[in-house]
């Protein structure tokens, strides 16, 4: 059963891009065909893994001009099992660039049909904003993992980004919901972070047995502790497992990614 | 010498809020009458001081829709030498609204001449964008201070971040600069935070003696140490010195703001 993600979270600096790339590498560890898509033009997944921009091969914005684009044309195999469709920055464009086409906000889709086969996760890395882009991620897959800090500042954002997820599974995603929440750079000790997950927690709870994008969601386990070894990877263009595999960051994602595994094949 | 400060960075979760709110109060307790001006739509510098939104108080987004509003209108006192301008989820429709307007950008400059008389400090808390509202901001200032994080990525979006301060100091504001960098959430034990460090100083060291907007910036010291007490206060709607004033966060910013009142005597 092939699994589609977005890891989205309008907030910026939560932690989507190190769960993304972190997950995506878990996961194909574990043995199963990851994509991993890069949907922001800051091209952060893609550097994280060592990928250079403006070299003239292809990324996601050749796919959202002409979604006939093959995927394997554009993406390319950054490591055993792990295929990735890097990010550009022309896709900060994309919005007057495709105002008007009626199927704007459906491209990536279109262009993901024909890579059912080829992948068990289809991984997507959203830009910190509500706009086009992330409109065709959420429209693309099945599931949201969101991304967040255990802070109050972040449970702000909660509600405009859940409204957004119940707006598209309205209009043009019927699949579309919400898995949950990865706790990331986690401080477990403070109570105040105990606080904002309860938080998190107790609303997923309310939502459960009701119709809404959040009745299957929990917050995932474990929460990814902070790690500094987390930020200094990616200057490295390395994941976590390759640059320090026992660090506290990498049990953390490792942990998810046997999670995210254990879950798939009970779909 | 009134100085007029906009803390942005395009990056979101660096410490804009936090690091706007703090200064305004730790300077705010040294004598100087400050307005603090929420620029944000999400409206955290406003939540942080414990302002409620929505209830029919003014906003900044009076301001913008019309400049000839006075500032004693819309901002009010929320603590001994500290005014705030709130910010209202309205302002997100700024762009469309004054799409056309030939003043669109000189909108806020416009609305804080009449208040130069009044404050010592206006610290101008911007969203984590580089659309209208923080041109708005830049229009308006005579210094740029950029809060970040010294991780890797937080270095690629510099680049963007001075490029757009550049061209609004060339195009529509020729006294704008940048004052320095304001490190946050700062983890000064790891080499991987001060190789960062390293190359900020170093960058800023290689525009001295030139003539661009970095020419006279610095990184600001001391760095502020994170500090979960910096997470706790705004849920509590206080800001550090009235919650933990003597908890690193707290000393960090109080040393800061020192600096910026030891400056402005010095102006
Ligand atoms: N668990 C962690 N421990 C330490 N640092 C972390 C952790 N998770 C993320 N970081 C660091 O925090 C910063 C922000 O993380 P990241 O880039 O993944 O967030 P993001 O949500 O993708 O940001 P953006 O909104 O810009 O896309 C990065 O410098 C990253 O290395
Ligand atoms: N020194 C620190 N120690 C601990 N937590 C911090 C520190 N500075 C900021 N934070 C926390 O990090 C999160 C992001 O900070 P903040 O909201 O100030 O960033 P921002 O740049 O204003 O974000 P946005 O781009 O959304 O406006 C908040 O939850 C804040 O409480
Ligand atoms: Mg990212
Ligand atoms: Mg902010």
């Amino acid at each position: 059963f092939q699994r589609t993600i977005a890891l989205m979270n309008q907030k910026g600096g939560v932690g989507k891009t190190t769960t993304a790339v972190n997950l995506a590498a878990g996961v194909a560890a574990l043995g199963r065909r990851v994509l991993l898509v890069d949907m922001d033009p800051q091209g952060h997944a893609s550097l994280h893994l060592g990928h250079e921009q403006g070299q003239g091969q292809g990324s996601v914005y050749d796919v959202l001009m002409d979604p006939g684009t093959p995927i394997g044309r554009v993406a390319r195999v950054v490591r055993p099992n792990l295929t990735l469709l890097p990010g550009e920055t022309d896709m900060a464009g994309v919005e007057s660039d495709l105002a008007g086409a009626p199927d704007r906000l459906t491209r990536l889709r279109s262009a993901l049909q024909s890579a059912r086969e080829q992948f068990d996760f289809v991984l997507i890395d959203c830009p910190p904003s509500l706009g086009l882009l992330t409109l065709n991620a959420l429209a693309a897959v099945r599931e949201v993992l969101i991304p967040m800090q255990a802070h109050f500042l972040a449970l702000q954002g909660l509600g405009k980004l859940l409204e957004t997820v119940g707006l598209v599974n309205q209009s043009i995603n019927k699949e579309l919901g919400v898995s949950g929440v990865v706790l990331c750079a986690h401080d477990g000790v403070t109570s105040h972070a105990r606080e904002v997950v309860a938080d998190i927690e107790q609303f997923f709870a309310s939502a459960r047995g009701g119709e809404g994008a959040c009745r299957f969601a929990r917050v995932y386990r474990p929460a990814v502790r902070r790690n500094i070894k987390l930020a200094e990877c990616p200057s490295f263009g390395k994941h976590i497992f390759e640059y320090a595999p026992w660090c506290p960051g990498a049990m953390d994602y490792r942990a998810l990614a046997e999670v995210l595994v254990a879950e798939q094949d009970m779909m």
